[in-house]
């Protein structure tokens, strides 16, 4: 099927690796064959679904893949339905990378040559997966325009909190310039709340101006916090215990009802 | 005393711009003369402090302060103790205008010339106050750098949470750059647990973990969540209910700990 989906916010902490490593985890065992793609410097996802330090693949990243416009020297496979390809703190050069390197090398000046980079990585392997799953850091920069230019679907991650919300307009505004002028089959697929306080009024509350806001782009599903989620982002995701299908059967309805709007 | 404190850590919403804004608040109702910095595109303490949304202050801010390296015309007096240098989206040009236009403009090639621009702007006003505080974006990018080498001590900010606890390593070392090229004076002067889960074992893991790794380094003073905090980012400071005592008295302690450190 090769859907590609990324999870942003240039708001921090609102959820996103966390949402992209479930998300992914979920999908593989369902059967699906998944791509994770951390874009982030951070590795966070890179921990949360291997198991290792994103310092344990120096070298070996989404920043190589990209160098390279190709990704496969540099996928692993952490299951036969779930593969990652990693980050590490030398994609924080990706930037840089691009002015300094790629740009220059460039024949024709291409404006949006720099927007495109990841989509012609993962180009290379889109067919072989079923959904690649893309982590994004917190800020508007060139990872997050090749994020989203290289996305079938955007998935915009809110966590239930003023300053999340504030950031959703101007999220919005970059989507549509990529639209315009990157990629125009890009589309936003929806606004997931990842973290609500369930008790907060001010989570109540917020969520409540996004869906009077968004309406029907809101995703119905609304993730709440639970520290078992926090859990496993080093201790990995297990089933086994009641915690965990609590945590887990919030994430459950949300790729279900993300599927339903990828898939028609 | 013009003592010049920035808050980072490059993970997001560990709780950086919440504890600039009521430390710069609660620094000047005790009558302390202090500036607020937004070094964060995202204008968030802006946001918080002022009261009004970042764009109210479009060619108003810390980036038009630091290409004229003069804050005086873009400083917003919110009180007769507190001011406030704003931020707005176009500071996320800040490393376009370095690399594309300052450093070009440099006569001698100082690559450390570049990361004390936000130093030299906030040199002109520093003997004016008795703090400045520095507000800075979840990334190891030129604001953070820039932060840091205008700082006399650096308060890194956690969340007690695995993620945030990892990013800790990284940062230490580029303050220990920043420390060897570019501001011998700086200081770490410790590491504020700024969200903490009261309940959540795994909170209580990281922070035993942040106390055994890092000794004295780490704060006395842990600051846990509580929803009456989320809800001054918008709303303003209060100090007027009971939950309003709960929250402040945390960042009250703090205030006192960084006092001591800071001052002796
Ligand atoms: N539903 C949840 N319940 C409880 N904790 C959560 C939940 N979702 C995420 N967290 C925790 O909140 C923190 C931030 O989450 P995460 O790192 O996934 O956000 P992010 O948006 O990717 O952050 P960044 O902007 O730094 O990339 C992490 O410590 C994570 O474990
Ligand atoms: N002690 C606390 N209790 C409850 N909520 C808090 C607390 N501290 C911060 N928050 C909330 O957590 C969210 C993140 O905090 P904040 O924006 O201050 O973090 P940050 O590190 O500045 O984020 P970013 O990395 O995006 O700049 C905000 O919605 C804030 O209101
Ligand atoms: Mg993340
Ligand atoms: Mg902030």
């Amino acid at each position: 099927m090769g859907i590609s989906i990324s999870f942003g916010l240039q708001k921090g902490g609102v959820g996103k690796t966390t949402v992209t490593a479930i998300t992914s985890w979920l999908l593989a065992s369902q059967g699906y064959r998944v791509l994770a793609v951390d874009f982030d410097s951070q590795g966070n996802l890179t921990q949360f679904l291997s198991g290792h330090s994103p310092y344990d693949f120096v070298h070996k990243t989404s920043f190589e893949a990209c160098k390279q416009q190709d990704p496969r020297p540099y996928i692993t496979s952490l299951s036969d339905c779930l593969h990652l390809l990693p980050a590490e703190d030398f994609l924080s050069g990706f930037s840089r990378y691009l002015f300094d390197e790629y740009k220059p090398s460039l024949k024709a000046a291409d404006k949006n040559a720099l927007n495109t980079v990841l989509r012609n990585t993962l180009d290379v392997v889109k067919h072989e997966y079923d959904y690649l799953l893309i982590d994004l850091p917190p800020n508007l920069g060139d990872q997050t325009l090749n994020g989203m230019a290289a996305s079938d679907w955007c998935v915009v991650v809110l966590q239930s909190e003023p300053f999340a919300f504030d950031a959703l307009d101007r999220y919005l505004e970059t989507l549509e310039a990529i639209q315009k002028h990157v990629n125009p089959s890009v589309r936003l697929v929806g606004i997931l709340t990842a973290i609500q306080d369930a008790r907060a009024a001010i989570g109540q509350f917020v969520l409540q101006q996004a869906r009077e806001d968004y309406e029907e782009l809101v995703f119905d599903t609304v993730i709440r916090r639970k520290s078992r989620i926090v859990e496993y982002s080093h201790m990995g995701i297990q089933a086994k215990t009641r915690p965990d299908r609590e945590a887990l059967q919030m994430y459950e309805d949300f790729v279900e009802e993300l599927k339903r709007r990828v898939q028609s």
